[in-house]
């Protein structure tokens, strides 16, 4: 049983289908994740992967993963934020392709690209990542009720409106506003 | 291999030893690295009061953690990624009616007696709203599969800050400023959609800690006191 198992078992899913994308963006990119929903052999491995593209001056929306990542640039350049949990910048700076980079389990990361795009794999330390961000449709200030948000950042109804719905109808990829079509990468 | 190591053949009963106090209340922690016990047993104690209406600001960590309510009732959310937001009341009970309520309610009230689970990597905060105060007891599970860095205790906060010269009181927890502290303000202001100022304000270390005061209290959505003490009672032995 073993053997039957481990034989026909589908080792093989492509990342980089964008039928198969679980955000696309217009302007802006699409991820593709291989969890162990949609690679079942993962669920041994205890890994997964995302493939994320980002068009020109899009960014990745500040978030935290569930797991360790390993991320390579395979084509183009951009600029990556990593915060740790004591608020520091523990890297900042400009990627390119051919790049290895760590980013810790939990520690909150932003990309940005620049105007060539950003394209990468990403190895997870979990074969089910779980993604958390501070901005977009499951933003996890959106998902806290107002009043809390006003008072943990001593700031007044309408800011905290602002901070929780000014981008709720984006996701993690967010294509670039007017006034940010300039790279800073 | 420290596990491995591990005889517990000499113990003893210890307190916190360090007290980040702020302006609503304290957080204290017991240094793990001076308790080989603790060590072994691969979790990291802590203690939090707060004052009535006293917040207790978000944050995520990188363990699980397993509280107790000691004395006190007040209100706690948890932000599952990808859940309804906030509060979703239903006036269904029992049978389906009560399920789909405890999937989509994110503020739920605890009070005294009340054993909370948070997985590691989840936002939370929590509120007292009673009138007196409410304290927890925790521990934070270091040596959880969930936990994938080091065995210390490290808090991601969302807002706030330590108070300054808590960081070296806190010993081998790391706590410090709030993690959009640390990306760069017109990223921030891109990224949410909002202006500079405001993105500078969220960034502002006000060093009133880590749990603040509500001048007015709170008014959110939320399972109302006396239908918690109805659920209470229905549920029985």
């Amino acid at each position: 049983n073993v053997e039957e198992f481990y034989c026909s078992m589908r080792l093989r899913h492509n990342a980089d289908d964008s039928e198969d994308a679980d955000v696309y963006v217009r302007n802006g990119g699409r991820l593709n994740t291989v969890n162990r929903l949609k690679l079942p052999a993962l669920r041994s491995l205890r890994l997964g992967a995302e493939r994320g593209i980002l068009q020109p001056n899009a960014m990745f929306a500040p978030s935290w993963l569930n797991a360790h990542a390993v991320m390579y640039v395979t084509r183009g350049q951009g600029r990556i934020q990593i915060v740790q949990n004591e608020g520091r910048r523990v890297f900042d700076g400009a990627v390119k392709e051919g790049q290895f980079l760590v980013i810790p389990q939990l520690h909150a990361i932003a990309k940005q690209a620049g105007k060539d795009g950003l394209e990468w794999i990403s190895f997870t330390t979990s074969d089910s990542p779980i993604r958390s961000t501070l901005t977009g449709r499951n933003s996890v200030l959106k998902a806290m009720p107002q009043e809390v948000v006003m008072n943990a950042y001593r700031i007044n109804g309408k800011d905290a409106r602002d901070l929780r719905r000014n981008r709720e109808h984006e996701t993690i990829i967010l294509s670039p506003t007017p006034q940010h079509q300039q790279p800073r990468a | 291999q420290l596990q491995q190591s591990c005889r517990f053949d000499r113990l003893n009963a210890q307190e916190p030893t360090q007290r980040i106090t702020s302006e609503g209340g304290s957080v204290e922690l017991l240094n793990v690295e001076d308790s080989e016990q603790f060590q072994c047993a691969g979790v990291a104690p802590l203690r939090e009061t707060l004052n009535p209406n006293a917040l207790s600001l978000p944050r995520y960590t990188n363990t699980p953690t397993m509280a107790y309510v000691v004395e006190g009732e007040g209100r706690l959310g948890v932000v599952f990624p990808g859940c309804p937001e906030t509060f979703q009341s239903s006036t269904s009970r029992g049978g389906e009616g009560q399920q789909s309520q405890e999937r989509s309610q994110k503020i739920r009230r605890v009070r005294r007696g009340d054993v909370v689970a948070i997985p590691a990597g989840v936002a939370y905060w929590l509120y007292n709203d009673g009138n007196r105060r409410l304290q927890i007891v925790a521990i934070a599970d270091t040596s959880n599969h969930q936990n994938q860095l080091d065995q210390t205790y490290r808090p991601f906060y969302l807002a706030g800050s330590a108070p300054s010269g808590a960081q070296k009181a806190a010993g081998a927890t790391s706590i410090g400023d709030n993690i959009l502290q640390g990306f760069d303000t017109d990223t921030l202001a891109e990224a949410m959609g909002i202006s500079q100022d405001t993105a500078r304000r969220i960034q502002q270390n006000q060093k009133k800690g880590l749990i603040v005061k509500v001048e007015r209290g709170l008014r959110m959505p939320g399972p109302p006191s006396d239908d918690y003490e109805r659920e209470r009672e229905r549920e029985g032995n």
